[in-house]
């Protein structure tokens, strides 16, 4: 965060506009692997008491203290003998996205000289409540404990819910418990924001598929670390977090492959476990072809590894002198051992350079299209998520068999772009308390920068786009659905009786009008649309916007980026007032996607002049 | 084959709270929970209550159970707790 915040355009101080005694009753609920209630990030050094409407407890243990900053803990874990039952953060990770969402400034944040800088929250005045539902003893988050989460959070009468927690595939609503307790805090006006998921570049990998869910995938940001190797012929670069400096001492390099007497090549080539000979890599650079058994080099006496990696666009952090190479990269590295007698190298430690190309979308975050419900684009927006410093415990290594202790580390993951987008999404409340979750949704969204298109499908990637938290204050118009439209959207997928019931709580009946709706014209701030492949087609999308800008005004609507045809209608339309609705009809026709394009998109923007409000439109082939 | 006798923790989704002022929400978890297993202690078969925001509550049970549990009234789902992963 000691850069993310300024990428997006979030800058400390003041210069962006807060709203400082709104942002200070504003309330966190962060579900997690809970927090350090001893960082910097979460003192409450200058924080009055907690807001009035604040309902909850601190029950984190006898040996965890909240303050005027972290104003809650639960936690949901279970006891297991002999293990300290706190909401006290085992795993880094709770305080890592707490802190990225409100934690407060804290200057001259480094990982050991790198990515210094101020590290902080979207909204560092808000108050945090933890609610711990992850440990690594139990190796991950139960969904019984998630669902008390939500159980207590919103009955706390927490502001927003930020959840960097999920499954492995996206789940039908009535399996999904986020989406049921998200569904529910919906309905008490609380907008719970998720991460998409780390299964890309893969199509159909979302595991975030719910409307009422605000769904963030990941990008990098204008910083990279980089890490040299130097070879005895020349250098090349490559990706990670090293903090180790060699002082650029040259060691001789042997290949994994040759360094083993007791496995066959391919494995010995992998590094993998038991398979490196310590005679023969000791006091040595290893070449590994896989990052995943680094390791094992170490601990076979190896001061460093330069290792071929699939994700090139990610630095990870190792606990040792590590660089991470492409395919190519790596293969130039091959040849050259290949060639040279005595073939030396050395890696450096690390260095941030500026990444003119950001943001990008990150390669190892969750792609749409939505598994569940096809015509719901997922995930809704990108927002940073890799090589991102924020709060740590020191009581955990920052890397596997590492013996550090760090007060502030470096994490990847849409377990950082979900913060990110939570504490946006607070800012934005402190400005428009009243606003519902959807209309902080909408506002994000259809307010976001458009996203280069690195991918094939960039919208599968990207969603709205890359999240603009000053822009998003002042959207003009939003898409606004209640948890009646959500409900007619239910109606329209068929769930009735028990299963509605399921979703919504209610014992509510489907109208005949509700079961007729098409999940599509759910007022959503996207318009998405699986059609036959091959065959021509014709789709029309149904969305009211409601005025939150300016009175007297007129919008005109423009489609660019268009290979599809794109009718609005009305294609302009004046506000008298502030909260008037109008209603339009988008009907994209073609025909017939296929012939190798399986997806076509364009974008809709209403416009007055002032306001750019855009919305992706995307149609795609079944299968 | 799955022996009956293997319980595990099952989520019991009963929905939005009643609205009546004398509901309460822990008494009635514990009747339809003794009901279903026989039991009349079931401090080690309930894991947690859900009853300030929603209803319903997670337990120790074998299939059976849950198939009993499944059929009741108010009861809307019974669905197995899995472990999610961080992102």
């Amino acid at each position: 965060t000691t850069a993310s915040w300024d990428f997006v355009g979030l800058k400390k101080g003041k210069r962006a506009k807060r709203n400082p005694s709104i942002e200070s009753d504003t309330i966190i609920g962060v579900m997690d692997s809970g927090i350090n209630p001893l960082s910097d990030s979460f003192s409450d050094k200058g924080f009055g008491p907690p807001p009035k409407k604040w309902k909850g407890v601190c029950q984190g243990s006898k040996h965890f203290s909240c303050n005027n900053k972290v104003i809650g803990a639960r936690n949901y874990t279970p006891r297991i003998k002999g293990v300290p039952h706190s909401a006290i953060d085992n795993m880094g990770h709770g305080s890592h996205t707490a802190s990225t969402a409100a934690g407060n400034a804290v200057k001259d944040v480094s990982f050991y000289g790198l990515a210094n800088g101020t590290a902080r929250g979207g909204v560092p005045a808000a108050r945090i409540a933890v609610y711990k539902v992850c440990d690594p003893c139990i190796k991950g988050c139960t969904t019984d404990g998630i669902l008390s989460a939500f159980d207590d959070a919103i009955g706390d009468n927490v502001d927003l819910i930020t959840i960097s927690i999920g499954d492995d595939k996206g789940l039908p609503f009535h399996e999904d418990t986020i989406a049921i307790g998200a569904f529910h805090a919906m309905a008490k006006g609380i907008l719970t924001v998720n991460a998409a998921g780390n299964s890309g570049p893969e199509l159909s990998t979302v595991t975030s598929v719910a409307p009422w869910i605000f769904t963030v995938g990941a990008s990098n940001t204008n910083r990279a670390f980089v890490t040299k190797a130097v070879l005895g012929d020349g250098k090349t670069v490559g990706r990670s977090v090293n903090s180790f400096d060699l002082k650029g001492t040259k060691y001789p390099v042997v290949y994994g492959k040759t360094a083993s007497s007791n496995c066959d090549a391919a494995s010995a080539a992998f590094c993998s476990p038991g398979c490196l000979d310590r005679k023969l890599v000791s006091g040595k650079i290893v070449l590994c072809d896989s990052v995943q058994n680094v390791e094992e080099a170490k601990y076979m006496g190896a001061v460093a590894s330069i290792a071929r990696s699939r994700r090139t666009d990610t630095a990870l952090v190792f606990s040792f002198p590590v660089t991470a190479l492409s395919g190519p990269a790596y293969d130039v590295v091959l040849s050259y051992i290949n060639s040279t007698k005595n073939p030396i190298a050395a890696v450096l430690k690390s260095e941030t350079i500026f990444n003119q190309k950001a943001p990008v979308i990150a390669s190892y975050s969750s792609r749409g299209p939505n598994p569940i419900i096809p015509d719901i684009l997922k995930p809704d927006i990108t927002a940073p998520g890799t090589e991102i410093i924020a709060a740590y415990s020191p009581s955990v290594p920052p890397s596997i068999a590492d013996t550090r202790h760090l007060k502030y580390s470096i994490l990847s993951g849409t377990s950082m772009s979900c913060p990110h987008v939570a504490g946006v999404a607070a800012y934005i409340k402190t400005f428009h308390p009243r606003w519902s979750p959807s209309m902080i949704q909408s506002a994000i969204m259809t307010t976001a920068w458009p996203v280069n298109a690195s991918t094939l499908m960039p919208e599968f990637a990207s969603g709205a786009g890359h999240v603009n938290p000053l822009a998003a204050v002042h959207p003009g118009l939003v898409y606004e659905a209640s948890k009646s439209d959500y409900i007619a959207f239910l109606c329209g997928l068929n769930y009735t009786g028990k299963n509605l019931r399921l979703i919504s709580g209610e014992s509510r009946t489907c109208t005949k009008a509700q079961s007729k709706s098409l999940p599509r014209n759910l007022n959503y701030p996207s318009m998405t649309a699986q059609v036959p492949a091959t065959k021509p087609f014709k789709v029309t999308f149904r969305r009211t916007v409601t005025n939150v800008g300016t009175s007297n005004t007129t919008y005109k609507a423009k489609v660019v980026g268009s290979k599809l045809n794109v009718e609005v209608i009305p294609d302009e339309f004046s506000l008298k007032s502030k909260h008037e609705k109008k209603s339009f009809t988008v009907t994209v026709s073609g025909k017939g996607l296929g012939g190798g394009e399986l997806v076509a998109s364009s974008q809709l923007i209403w416009s007055d002049g002032f306001h750019f409000v855009r919305s992706p439109i995307v149609v795609y082939a079944a299968n | 084959a799955k022996n009956d006798q293997d319980k595990q923790v099952y989520i019991v989704y009963m929905g939005a709270l009643p609205a009546r002022v004398d509901y309460m929400p822990m008494s009635h978890h514990t009747s339809i929970l003794q009901e279903a297993t026989g039991e009349s202690s079931i401090e080690s078969r309930l894991v947690r209550n859900y009853k300030r925001s929603f209803n319903g509550f997670a337990a120790w049970l074998t299939e059976s159970e849950r198939q009993i549990l499944a059929n009741t009234e108010d009861v809307v789902s019974v669905f197995p707790s899995k472990t999610l992963k961080l992102q």
